[in-house]
């Protein structure tokens, strides 16, 4: 089964 | 800002390229071009929009504006463009509106639209453009699109995986499953079927399907799409404009829970 990321994890808020 | 664009459709294909996948869009105008960033609600896919003035016949920007729009309104005025028209962008140092301005000078016909903007208070991510990627693919955008559309259809997850055999796409259904593997190419006749890969590593990455159906209504910007992809990171989908610039898509993959 396969969970969905989120870009959040990847990339820093500005 | 005064930006004119000779052909009123470019700025219609970079609008309709996004305006499925995020409901609105600040775009920052400078002396060096228009740039945007967005992400849609689910925050899986973030939009970045370049726009340099080497794809204006004129270009000014006397002082940084934020323009901030609801894409859906945008749109709807953009379908007044054709191949024969100009479209002259116009903000006041105070911005409140935006003027698009299409003229036809063969045909003695001009049409002038006024659109409210609005305040977005969008939080931004720090993307690194020169983010370094184990695999980089180039191909024929057309054959993308087909490929993802095919695909999409058997599996709501699409696979991407490349090893220096090619690129192969594929889906496992319920019912059905399905695989493509492209091989790199050099077609001498027309290069835009070219596919070349550069690649450090081999990657296997999962998406969800309905973003790359999203992602797909950007070919039309150009022949070729861009493909970067890195291990347990998100994707870039790019497409580049003739004329410098373009639209690109990271994508955050999907996990083995």
């Amino acid at each position: 089964k396969l969970r969905q990321s989120t870009l959040n994890a990847f990339f820093n808020k500005n | 800002l005064e930006a004119k664009f000779d052909d009123s459709t470019i700025f219609k294909k970079i609008i309709d390229s996004f305006k499925d996948s995020v409901t609105q869009i600040n775009f920052v105008c400078s002396e060096s071009g228009i740039e945007a960033q967005a992400i849609d609600d689910s925050r899986v896919l973030l939009v970045t929009v370049s726009i340099p003035p080497s794809c204006f016949e004129s270009y000014r920007c006397d002082r940084p504006t934020t323009i901030g729009v609801y894409l859906a309104s945008l749109a709807k005025l953009l379908k007044s463009a054709n191949t024969n028209s100009s479209l002259t962008l116009y903000v006041a140092d105070k911005p409140d509106e935006l003027l698009l301005l299409f003229e036809e000078p063969k045909n003695q016909k001009s049409m002038e639209y006024k659109l409210k903007l609005v305040d977005i208070t969008a939080d931004m991510l720090e993307v690194d453009s020169d983010m370094k990627s184990d695999v980089t693919v180039e191909m024929s955008s057309v054959e993308f699109t087909k490929t993802v559309r095919d695909l999409t259809q058997l599996s709501d997850s699409f696979t991407v995986s490349v090893t220096k055999d090619g690129i192969v796409f594929s889906v496992q259904g319920d019912t059905a499953q399905g695989k493509v593997l492209l091989q790199p190419r050099e077609d001498l006749a027309d290069e835009s079927n070219n596919l070349s890969i550069s690649m450090s590593k081999t990657i296997d990455l999962s998406f969800a399907s309905k973003y790359l159906l999203d992602i797909i209504k950007a070919a039309s910007i150009s022949n070729k799409i861009f493909l970067k992809f890195s291990d347990d990171t998100p994707a870039l989908f790019e497409f580049k404009m003739e004329k410098g610039g373009g639209v690109g898509f990271y994508l955050a993959p999907k996990y083995d829970d």
